[in-house]
């Protein structure tokens, strides 16, 4: 199965 | 904050309120800036208008106001194509004045919309080395994004030296779209050019890559910017002015 992966592992929460 | 031509301001509405409905414009001396995130914190856009790109612009302090992208298109969608815009808001005001001005002075239009009080969520956003710089026409990405919606939901997208591949699969079949590199550039506009440091194979949603194209009629260029496991960037410039920039997190194999 392909999932959609959120933004948040990505960048950085300010 | 007076632009000659109101219709870019007008394009920059229309590329963002699919994707988000209301967002918090941050005001400051430079310009213009905003970023959100889409409900469902998939993809976010990044917008930058610096106060060199507007015929006139001030701001006497930093402000940040929060706008329903979906009303200020409904107001914007009644300007004439050649009016010139002014947005203004006032010390104290509650409100955001959007000025609309026929091209000839013989028509003035004026509208107030309230503003809201917005929880905005900021990300910082990594500068990113990227594998991979696609430029190509903004038209023919939105119609990719559209003819690959046919196959199915998610799009792969690879890169090789000779060029890009768009591909989709599902209950139908398959189908791909591939575009070779320009190799003799005539019109900057119409080329498709591929910086490549490595190849990348990313998959996409496609419903996400064609919220994006809504704003494809600000630049007749796109930029997508692809590594593996990184978000990828697609970004329309805005003339001299600035750019949307938006940026959407890769499909992932369980």
């Amino acid at each position: 199965t392909v999932l959609q992966s959120d933004l948040y592992p990505y960048f950085d929460k300010l | 904050a007076r632009l000659l031509h109101g219709s870019i301001f007008a394009k920059v509405i229309e590329g963002l309120r699919e994707l988000v409905n209301e967002a918090t414009w941050e005001c400051s001396g430079n310009g213009i800036t905003l970023q959100a995130m889409d409900s469902s914190h998939v993809a976010l856009v990044s917008l930058v208008m610096r106060s060199e790109g507007f015929e006139s612009y001030r701001c006497d302090r930093n402000m940040s106001l929060g706008i329903s992208l979906v009303s200020m298109s409904k107001v914007l969608k009644t300007m004439g194509k050649d009016d010139s815009l002014t947005i203004r808001v006032n010390d104290d005001s509650d409100s955001i004045i959007i000025a609309m001005e026929s091209q000839n002075q013989d028509k003035f239009a004026d509208y107030e919309l309230r503003l809201m009080d917005l929880d905005s969520e900021h990300l910082g956003i990594p500068d990113t080395d990227y594998s991979c710089a696609i430029k190509m026409p903004s038209s023919e990405f939105s119609r990719i994004c559209r003819d690959m919606s046919i196959m199915g939901d998610s799009v792969l997208i690879c890169t090789t030296k000779e060029g890009v591949k768009f591909s989709a699969k599902g209950d139908l079949g398959q189908g791909s779209i591939r575009l070779v590199q320009t190799t003799n550039i005539e019109k900057e506009e119409e080329a498709v050019i591929i910086e490549m440091k490595e190849a990348v194979a990313l998959t996409f949603a496609v419903r996400y890559l064609s919220m994006f194209c809504k704003a494809a009629p600000l630049s007749p260029q796109v930029g997508l910017s692809l590594s593996e496991d990184t978000p990828l960037m697609c970004e329309f410039k805005i003339a001299e002015m600035g750019h949307v920039r938006f940026y959407l997190a890769p499909k992932i194999e369980d």
